[in-house]
């Protein structure tokens, strides 16, 4: 803004305060994302990081970041990660240790399922980097009417209704078998 | 283009010493539709750094939801339909109320199924004042419905009256222009008695397009055994998105059993990109009324019906 000339603008954030986090869920972990609007310099590098922590069996949902690639460099622990591209096929099915890195370029869908308190830092080539989620409340799917679920995928209406209304989530969850019932508490949003 | 420093291989692609007329060079056939593409390694075009597409949608045809890595401008050429798009974090504002099988039909469900009618018409602006005030009550019931959802689970929805909420849904028609953002699905359905023919340009040199100067398509169902749209090294089958992930994370994501999430990849399908629509498209949508009238007064249909229809 006018109050910030360029020599006064502020060049840092620390991201790693728990107390900062963005996305919190007792039990699975955190997310903290720092932007053009947290950080005004990074407007002009056309640059943001989110720092993510798992614990335990904690999964990220699968999504794609809508503008911008994805540099995921893993800080602590171990995850499996799952990258596809553009013609649904599966690019990436590996475990990422500490220290290791995934290129993830704008549009590839992927999820990260941690395997012991998976601690990671991604750099992402846009200012204000977007993501569309493929499950939970804020999902792509659960933008689409039932009656386009049921035509796309063949399937019947209530399966339809599973699909579009089972996960209460909107990032973070534990990585479960099939339908078990979730306890009201683990839904911190 | 040039002087915001095109990468250097669009660059050499430039040598523009005659222009001619193009064609589309390849066709992408799906059960109720097509598609067709220009090359865009045509000289011409990539010098222009897009790429160009013409969608076929026969009537009840279903273009199924997908997005793009790159900004998208289309011009509806023939025809009507209605379209809905994906935008991460936008509310479900359009609300399905009609009654289900088995449901209480007593006064709260219709009490609920107004309320929800009005929050639709409320939309449209036509009750002023106390649409306002509706509207909040809409909302409040939503958000009602949503913690009694989070409380009970989904068995309850049966109760709560309503069919179904999704984001906003809109009329397409002849003449109209949309715009796409990367990574915003969306998808459309033909209403109309013709086929719905919509010309896209995608801007692949836009510096929205954080990948390479080819068309990347990105379907988020369906599966098209004659390959994607983006010239010869797309030849390969196109699946949808959740394809390549392993049933099971698709399983925990989705909370479902692990056969449903196989049905999610659409192996066995091999309809393509365009779908036909069995039965009626129950997808609710505000009435168009103002525009039809319009319409009918530019092309009259016989006599002049009353003297103000001169």
């Amino acid at each position: 803004g006018l109050e910030e000339t360029i020599c006064s603008m502020r060049t840092h954030e620390n991201i790693d305060d728990p107390a900062r986090a963005d996305i919190y869920k007792p039990n699975l972990g955190r997310v903290t994302s720092v932007n053009s609007y947290t950080i005004p310099i990074l407007q002009y590098i056309r640059l943001s990081a989110t720092r993510g922590i798992l614990q335990g069996s904690a999964m990220v949902l699968p999504k794609y970041n809508m503008n911008a690639n994805e540099i995921l460099y893993c800080t602590q622990g171990q995850a499996r990660i799952q990258v596809v591209n553009d013609n649904g096929q599966n690019v990436l099915d590996q475990q990422v240790q500490k220290g290791q890195l995934v290129v993830i370029p704008q549009g590839f869908a992927y999820v990260v399922q941690s395997q012991n308190n998976f601690e990671w830092i991604s750099f992402k080539t846009n200012a204000n980097a977007m993501i569309s989620t493929l499950a939970g409340r804020t999902s792509a799917l659960r933008a689409l009417p039932l009656e386009v679920i049921t035509n796309a995928f063949q399937i019947s209406l209530e399966e339809a209704r599973k699909i579009k209304f089972n996960t209460l989530e909107t990032t973070l969850t534990r990585a479960r078998g099939g339908q078990q019932p979730q306890l009201i508490e683990e839904i911190v949003e | 283009r040039q002087s915001l420093g095109v990468p250097p291989q669009v660059k050499d692609a430039c040598n523009l010493d005659n222009l001619d007329v193009l064609q589309p060079t390849e066709t992408i056939k799906s059960e109720a539709g097509r598609l067709e593409y220009w090359d865009h390694n045509n000289p011409q075009i990539r010098c222009a750094g897009v790429s160009i597409a013409r969608l076929v949608i026969e009537q009840g045809g279903f273009y199924l939801p997908t997005f793009f890595s790159s900004p998208k401008i289309s011009y509806v050429v023939q025809g009507m339909g209605i379209s809905g798009r994906v935008i991460p974090g936008c509310a479900e504002t359009f609300m399905d109320s009609q009654p289900m099988q088995g449901q209480q039909q007593g006064h709260q469900g219709q009490q609920q199924g107004q309320q929800g009618q009005q929050g639709q018409q409320g939309q449209q602006g036509q009750q002023g004042q106390q649409q306002g005030q509706q509207g909040q009550q809409g909302q409040q019931g939503q958000q009602g419905q949503q913690g009694q959802q989070g409380q009970q689970g989904q068995q309850q929805q049966g109760q709560q009256g309503f069919r179904d909420m999704y984001q906003k849904v809109e009329h397409v028609r002849h003449g109209d222009v949309i715009a796409n953002t990367p990574g915003s699905a969306h998808w459309i359905y033909n209403t109309g008695d013709k086929p719905l023919v919509i010309i896209s340009l995608l801007d692949i040199a836009n510096y929205q397009n954080q990948l390479d100067r080819n068309p990347r398509v990105f379907r988020l169902a369906g599966n098209n055994p004659q390959g994607g749209f983006g010239g010869p090294q797309q030849q390969q089958p196109q699946q949808n998105i959740l394809n390549g992930f392993d049933p099971q994370v698709i399983a925990q994501a989705l909370k479902i059993d692990v056969r449903l999430a196989q049905e999610l990849q659409n192996k066995q399908d091999s309809r393509g990109n365009i779908v036909r629509v069995k039965g009626p498209f129950q997808v609710v949508r505000p009435p168009l009324r103002q525009a039809y009238e319009s319409e009918q007064w530019r092309h009259p249909r016989g006599p002049p019906q009353s003297p103000q229809d001169n």
